[in-house]
């Protein structure tokens, strides 16, 4: 029989927590070893960051959602931290595979990386909870009604409010997406969807903004590469 | 199941988005 709303929505939150149950919110034993077989180990940065980023996230979630939530946003990171790790690894063991290599140090020493994928986990935790909604701002999602979020927030935390929270520029953003969706199979139709819309806002306008390295990239492009012939434009 | 488009070659991955290949 067809669901409600609200029970979708909690169908929803109940797959993602239970798909997390096993994921732990600290480095697997497989995850430990792709760190150490890093020309550099990446770990203590990865803790670092994690620390940082956690009190930053909840901080602006409690100014965001309300104060009495930011133990609210606590709980997201922390599921945010599990996906995040479970994805790492699910994307270096694809990346193993496809490269034959088994040391990742440049990437997993690349701290736009980690606040990408982190960034991407996050926004994944929040969509689920209904924090994140393109169609009803998040107030009115049923997953957000459902937790008993109704208190009137004074910012809306929908996509890309994520970017801003961790200082992440959204071309970087965007480079995990495909990847993302790709190394975890779990995610639902609806959570596939809405990294789709973030990843179609970004190309049609916010990697175009001022500052965004887009235009630092396709200008290395264009001074690095033969100087092309410009296609005049068709008539 | 989803209908998103992967538009990735095989030769392509993360590695090289970030510029590590």
């Amino acid at each position: 029989p067809p669901q409600t709303p609200i029970r979708a929505a909690m169908n929803s939150i109940k797959q993602l927590r239970g798909d997390l149950t096993s994921s732990g919110d600290q480095p697997s034993t497989n995850l430990d070893t792709y760190f150490k077989n890093c020309t550099v180990d990446p770990k203590q940065d990865v803790l670092k960051r994690l620390e940082t980023l956690g009190q930053a996230f909840s901080q602006r979630f409690g100014q965001a959602v309300g104060p009495r939530c930011i133990v609210l946003g606590r709980q997201r990171f922390t599921l945010g931290v599990k996906l995040y790790y479970k994805v790492m690894e699910a994307m270096l063991k694809s990346e193993e595979k496809r490269l034959s290599v088994q040391n990742f140090s440049k990437l997993l020493n690349d701290s736009t990386f980690h606040t990408s994928l982190l960034a991407c986990a996050l926004e994944v935790i929040m969509a689920t909870y209904g924090e994140s909604s393109f169609k009803t701002g998040g107030y009115n999602h049923p997953a957000a009604t459902a937790a008993g979020g109704g208190d009137a927030a004074d910012t809306n935390v929908c996509f890309p409010w994520i970017l801003d929270v961790v200082n992440l520029a959204a071309f970087d953003f965007y480079k995990v997406i495909e990847s993302f969706i790709k190394a975890d199979p779990t995610l639902n139709k609806e959570i596939v969807k809405h990294l789709e819309t973030c990843e179609n806002l970004i190309m049609e306008r916010i990697a175009w903004r001022t500052g965004s390295p887009l235009f630092e990239l396709l200008k290395q492009e264009h001074e690095g590469g033969a100087a092309e012939q410009v296609e005049p434009p068709a008539s | 199941s989803h209908d998103y488009h992967f538009g990735l070659e095989d030769h392509e991955g993360i590695s090289e988005l970030f510029d590590c290949d």
